[in-house]
């Protein structure tokens, strides 16, 4: 009934951003015959996202699309499932030093590079900012501060109060954000790196009625991010390509296993989203 | 997962009772509010049944899947003792550790079946 | 039936815990007594997994049959409303009768699911 | 994966008899992708044998094979059951008068007209005969008594003392049996017409040392039976051909939704066997 079997492994299952990658993905697996499982942690976890890619392996899958989380982990990882005769292709986040076959996702070093500039900008060189980001160890998350940090080094008036990161969990990025109102009275802009933590940072400072004193970047256009757009707390996202990442992943997937040469780094589209930008 | 089709299963089993106590309802009495109920009801069960392919189908896959771990078992089985008469001892300690691994997802999937 | 795929699934958990313990007996002690009963549980989980797809493709055509009442029910439903609303009193009491039966197996199916 | 679905209902699921006609449905499915149910009641009940023709007709399987077992009922559900645009083949005992497509097996009647002339030679005419039958409904025991009677009727010597029904069951057929050996000492042989009533009738006539006063002419060719014409408690059987029966209902049935010709009466080959006749 189905040619091929692949297995995709976000950190997060049912994660609104991830929602849309396996949507993307389900949209070419139904086009090309392909039995698409997309299984994973239900909560970030990075002992259970290894494990399950372990058990994909075991299952002897066609393919395996996966983030590339960490160097640490995921390099071995990817380099014995690749052994084992899996093709992997990364999403989303790259272990571009394994023997993963392509990575399909954004230039993250980049994209964080557009948001320092851009608060630059808004903010006319003059912040306090803290930054959450998802996790730290996270290859993406990493390059999505360094290339902010590299965009706002040379600017004297910005300054970066803090840095937390959320887990990739609501709570936790609503429970960082109002830690750092507590604690950092002074902090004049938010940068958020991950889906859900611009959406967090914005509820947070709604609640404290600190929205027309405080600047907020956030990442993604999920609906609540564009909501908060259209009301002005966030002025400003970072956009990704989720949707594509899911839908190129398993075309290349396709490509790898019957011997067509694929483009071992696709970045998928990445700009700034502005209120002005919206219909 | 097991619960998701339990829990499936008894909502097409109440649902074609209340279906079928709305049409004698209907019969009996020729109200048509028995008969609004009837269409809006049937229009329930077959999204009910639309779904018995998904939820039974995930059922399907975890068979595969389960079937081909035993293999990867039975090969890292095989492997182990390939490289232990070889005397390669880094060899087979992995294999078996990948022995000890797969057993314990082996003994997790029966949960899912 | 569904004890039947239990117990198989149960069968095929327990022997490969048994399946690694006699490895592991074996890269300890080195005995070939124990490689002996490792190859032949081996071979009885070989046997079990090829009754998987038996016992599981079962569960597929009860799965179908299951679907295809569903449909076989809403049909009578929809033929009683049809012969009701023509007055046609013993075609709606004839499909309503089936209406019942076909309920009735409905709840005795889940059973076998 | 299956081109067709068919359902085969017995009287008798577990009956050893048809353990062979589901062996010979099972290998012609196997060839041509049948998707086949060998369903029915575990032990012959009429009620549950019409409520799984119902359920599979419910369920919309391609095809139906199953007994003819009475007028009375079974041809107004059949009748039904091709309303409803399933077709149905009548398999070992036929409801002419039904709109079954076409009925393969044994021609009944002369089958019983075959044991009766083999049990005049054998008993050179004189014998005070026991009838035990599967049940009196089911037209194919009816038929083979019928058959026997006719055969038996000009002959001045043979009485028939008793008939009784074993409702296909071993235990029904062992009790009846010795109960007409207490109530009629003066019977000295036993026709059995249904595969287990023979069996049944030999085993009795041992346990009361009989073998050598009784004789004994039985129906199929199970292990059991051959083994008592061996010993030659049993003195002959009547030959059916139950898996070519099971084998040529499944290719009838593809021929018939094929759109196909099909020959509407198949009678499968019967005939006496004897112990000269074994190997
Ligand atoms: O990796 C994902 C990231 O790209 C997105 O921005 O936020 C959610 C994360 O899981
Ligand atoms: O119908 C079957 C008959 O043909 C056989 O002789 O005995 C068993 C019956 O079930």
């Amino acid at each position: 009934k189905y040619q091929y079997h692949f297995v995709m492994v976000p950190e997060e299952l049912d994660n609104d951003y991830w929602r849309l990658v396996e949507k993307g993905a389900r949209a070419a697996a139904d086009k090309y015959g392909v039995q698409l499982e997309y299984v994973g942690p239900k909560q970030a976890n990075i002992e259970d996202h290894v494990k399950t890619i372990e058990m994909s392996a075991a299952s002897k899958v066609d393919g395996i699309m996966t983030q590339g989380l960490s160097d640490e982990q995921f390099t071995p990882l990817i380099n014995r499932v690749v052994e084992k005769g899996i093709p992997v292709i990364t999403v989303d986040t790259d272990a571009a030093n394994s023997r993963r076959e392509a990575y399909i996702g954004t230039d993250n070093y980049y994209a964080g590079y557009l948001a320092g500039k851009e608060l630059i900008a808004d903010t006319k060189g003059k912040a306090n900012v803290a930054i959450i980001t998802g996790t730290f160890y996270a290859n993406h998350m990493q390059q999505r501060v360094k290339g902010f940090q590299d965009a706002v080094k040379e600017e004297k008036g910005i300054h970066i109060i803090a840095v937390e990161e959320s887990e990739i969990s609501r709570v936790k990025a609503a429970e960082k954000a109002t830690q750092i109102l507590k604690d950092h009275p002074e902090v004049t802009a938010f940068f958020g790196t991950s889906a859900l933590d611009g959406i967090e940072i914005a509820q947070m400072v709604e609640k404290y009625q600190k929205q027309n004193q405080i600047y907020i970047i956030g990442f993604d256009t999920l609906p609540e991010t564009i909501e908060y757009i259209r009301k002005g707390t966030i002025k400003a996202t970072v956009v990704q390509e989720p949707y594509q990442m899911g839908y190129g992943a398993v075309t290349m997937m396709i490509d790898l296993i019957n011997g067509k040469k694929v483009t071992p780094v696709v970045h998928t589209e990445t700009r700034i989203l502005r209120l002005k930008d919206l219909p | 997962e097991s619960f998701e089709r339990f829990l499936l299963l008894n909502d097409i089993s109440q649902r074609s009772n209340l279906l079928t106590e709305k049409l004698h309802g209907y019969i009996l009495d020729k109200e048509n509010s028995h008969l609004k109920d009837y269409r809006r009801e049937k229009l329930k069960l077959i999204k009910d049944q639309n779904r018995l392919y998904k939820v039974m189908s995930t059922q399907e896959v975890t068979l595969t899947n389960y079937k081909n771990m035993i293999d990867s078992f039975l090969d890292e089985g095989d492997a182990t003792i390939g490289a232990f008469q070889q005397d390669e001892i880094n060899q087979y300690s992995n294999h078996f550790n990948e022995v000890l691994k797969i057993n314990s997802f082996l003994q997790e999937s029966t949960l899912d079946l």
